[in-house]
């Protein structure tokens, strides 16, 4: 039996906002040790894994391992509909139904509403991550996940979002890290400077480098990558010129997603 | 142009 409880919606909202609009369905994996999620898109290009610890949950049971397929089209419809503070509640039995059933509680008014989803295939997930090697990693950023969204924001409008080719030049070196595009009609170029512990910002821009790396990522993935930061405030950027880019969001001491995907390389 | 490649074959089929 797996029985799951989370008194407030908002961080399973916040979950299906920081994947569904990449990825059609995922794998969920639930464990004694709490909730694995993977996905990767139509094309196979970008993979993200989710990984919510059972403490993460309010009450969590869960006597056998569960892997299902879902339709996150769907669930993000179903989540739309709940309120951040509604309570929800997640079932599965063993009898084979191969369905879930979602129920949302809303505390004030005691109205309840209740999906069940059908199993779906997973388009090749799950898949055993590696723990790749930190040597292989020129470059490690960590910065405020806003402004890496700002940023991909900004380029997009920028650069001709048009063409599905356009890409994002991401560049370090030991004092900054640069965001490139060509659009149209020109370029762009925003640099992010490596921030003082002096200056005691909110949220620092911290860079650590091996070796200078600049590598192209595909303007429209990193605009997805960049909705994890529903889930946390800071995003972690590693780089490997011959390794998946992992672009990490920390989910306060409960878990992480992680976004792969691998730059695009001069033919 | 850019070659973009798949990710899967950095990952092992469970």
């Amino acid at each position: 039996i797996l029985e799951l409880r989370l008194v407030q919606a908002t961080l399973f909202k916040n979950v299906l906002e920081a994947i569904s609009d990449l990825f059609s369905k995922a794998n969920f994996d639930f464990s004694g040790t709490g909730l694995e999620l993977q996905a990767m898109d139509t094309s196979h290009v970008a993979l993200v894994a989710l990984l919510l610890r059972a403490e993460a949950f309010n009450h969590y049971l869960c006597d056998r391992d569960l892997s299902m397929g879902l339709n996150l089209a769907d669930m993000a419809k179903a989540f739309r509909c709940a309120n951040n503070d509604d309570i929800i509640t997640i079932k599965a039995e063993e009898d084979w139904s191969d369905t879930v059933t979602f129920t949302f509680e809303s505390p004030e008014d005691g109205e309840i509403s209740i999906f069940d989803f059908d199993f779906v295939g997973t388009n090749g997930v799950p898949l055993e991550i590696p723990e790749f090697p930190e040597s292989e990693y020129q470059a490690k950023v960590r910065m405020p996940s806003a402004k890496f969204m700002r940023i991909c924001k900004k380029l997009s409008s920028f650069g001709d979002s048009g063409d599905r080719d356009t890409v994002v030049i991401i560049s370090v070196d030991k004092e900054c890290v640069n965001f490139f595009t060509r659009g149209k009609t020109g370029t762009s170029t925003i640099v992010c400077r490596q921030t003082q512990t002096v200056d005691k910002p909110k949220e620092p821009t911290l860079i650590e480098m091996k070796e200078q790396v600049s590598l192209a990522f595909d303007l429209r993935y990193m605009n997805s990558f960049s909705k994890g930061s529903t889930l946390s405030d800071q995003v972690t950027i590693s780089l490997s010129s011959n390794l998946p880019a992992v672009f990490e969001y920390k989910i306060a001491e409960t878990g992480y997603i992680r976004y792969y995907m691998l730059p695009r390389i001069e033919e | 142009g850019r070659k973009q490649s798949t990710i899967t074959n950095y990952f092992v089929r469970t």
